[in-house]
């Protein structure tokens, strides 16, 4: 997190918010219940409260305009910055703008949705400056998330307590529900839920993020998985891409999506058992693809299937004992792909490099192998 | 080596506009050239870095992409304003 310094701060807890208009996006109830539910978000984790006033000047002024709107910091139409707000001080301070120019929703994606956007600058509004954590709503860039099932980032958390320190009205014994964090690359106990390939990049999955690792670049770049591919599950069970149908496939639980570059493909999800699985396979827990044989393995538990991709049929005589071919390999796999010519098998933090044309067993490495920190 | 996409005139000076909003790069500083590194390629690396991107300090696909995401208009540097 970072503040904007210089003890840009309010020297008071009760603060007064006043919404000057509103936008045709939206009914003014909606606007209203955003806009409170986002100063919410921040009473919630401080000893901050804030009481609406309907006329004179409040403390936070909530407006909607367009272009140039006289605080010298024009918008730009559609798209591109959708709202600013300034750091705590008199007069301008604490205010916020919105872009009227965008399409503002309730809670549907086919906008931004308010309260997101709110909450955000309500961050400004209280003395935060932007995260470069990608799972904070701090982060300068906008990503839809749900607004019934938000909870605010222990980053941000950490950001405004330094403010204003912890609500004393929750008793430390009732702990907030746990704060989300942010998966570290560096973490060496890591267990990943899924890797990739996709067009010579490298995919890692965890949680609601992904990692980017491009052969050419020392760091992975990490980012939210809905920034990429909206309709897409988080928290997965494993992933691949098809060679064949030159899509990224994710699976959760019973279903599959499947994706065409960042577009879900038509038809998806659909169930795992469209793979031919047995019905008895609740989930999958990693899934490989072998350039090789074209055959696309898929684990489950200490057994793992073959799926032919060209047939698009299962292949006879599985399933096979994962341990039956990868040697050495007892304990419950957690993610698997193929990088050239080798197949990497993850289990727990752990990655264990084959070759399955002989089922050889090379070197067990760690994650930090390919995603560095 | 992957054939950088040509980054059209345009694109450049969106991305100066950009700098200049977001990462404090100003008329002044983009005139000095310090070491032999402009301020330009200085705030593009910051801009990547900042972004988790891979640090190059020329305009890739990637940053450009990440330059043109819906976002906050406050700056992602401390301005003394």
């Amino acid at each position: 997190f970072s503040t904007f310094g210089g003890d840009l701060k309010w020297d008071k807890k009760s603060l007064t918010y006043r919404i000057e208009n509103y936008t045709p996006d939206m009914s003014a109830a909606e606007v209203d219940d955003s806009i409170a539910r986002a100063l919410q978000v921040w009473a919630r984790v401080t000893p901050l409260r804030f009481s609406r006033i309907y006329s004179g000047t409040a403390d936070i002024m909530i407006s909607f305009n367009r272009r140039a709107h006289r605080d010298g910091y024009p918008f730009d139409g559609p798209d591109g910055t959708l709202a600013h707000a300034f750091a705590p001080a008199p007069g301008l301070g604490g205010d916020a703008h919105f872009d009227d120019d965008e399409t503002f929703t309730f809670r549907s994606n086919s906008g931004y949705v308010l309260f997101m956007v709110a909450a955000h600058e309500f961050g400004h509004s209280l003395g935060l400056s932007h995260s470069d954590d990608p799972g904070a709503l701090m982060y300068p860039v906008y990503s839809y998330r749900n607004p019934d099932t938000f909870t605010l980032h222990r980053d941000d958390i950490n950001g405004i307590q330094s403010l204003y320190g912890p609500n004393p009205d929750v008793d430390p014994r009732e702990p907030e529900p746990t704060a989300p964090t942010t998966p570290d690359a560096c973490d060496s106990t890591m267990v990943l839920d899924a890797v990739a390939t996709l067009r010579g990049e490298m995919l890692f999955f965890k949680d609601s993020f992904f990692w980017r690792s491009y052969p050419q670049s020392n760091t992975p770049q990490q980012t939210l998985i809905t920034n990429f591919w909206p309709d897409a599950p988080v928290n997965i069970d494993a992933a691949y891409e098809s060679q064949q149908l030159d899509r990224l496939l994710l699976f959760k639980g019973r279903r599959v999506w499947a994706f065409n570059a960042y577009d879900l493909a038509p038809g998806y999800p659909k169930s795992i058992s469209s793979f031919g699985l047995p019905q008895s396979v609740k989930k999958v827990d990693a899934v490989l693809y072998d350039q090789a044989s074209g055959k696309t393995l898929l684990f489950a538990g200490d057994s793992y299937y073959s799926y032919d991709e060209a047939r698009k049929t299962m292949d006879q005589g599985f399933p096979k004992r994962v341990d039956e071919t990868f040697t050495g390999l007892t304990t419950k796999v957690t993610a698997a792909f193929q990088y050239r010519g080798f197949s990497y098998v993850y289990s727990g933090p752990y990655m264990f490099e084959y070759s399955l044309r002989s089922g050889r067993l090379f070197r067990v490495l760690r994650n930090d192998y390919f995603l560095r920190c | 080596c992957v054939p950088i996409s040509q980054v059209a005139e345009q694109d450049e000076s969106f991305a100066e506009s950009y700098l200049k909003k977001f990462f404090n790069l100003t008329e002044e500083s983009n005139s000095v050239v310090r070491r032999g590194i402009s301020p330009l390629t200085r705030k593009l690396a910051d801009m990547q870095k900042f972004f988790g991107l891979h640090i190059t300090g020329t305009l890739d696909a990637d940053t450009l992409a990440m330059m043109k995401k819906p976002r906050c208009g406050v700056p992602d540097v401390k301005i003394a304003r």
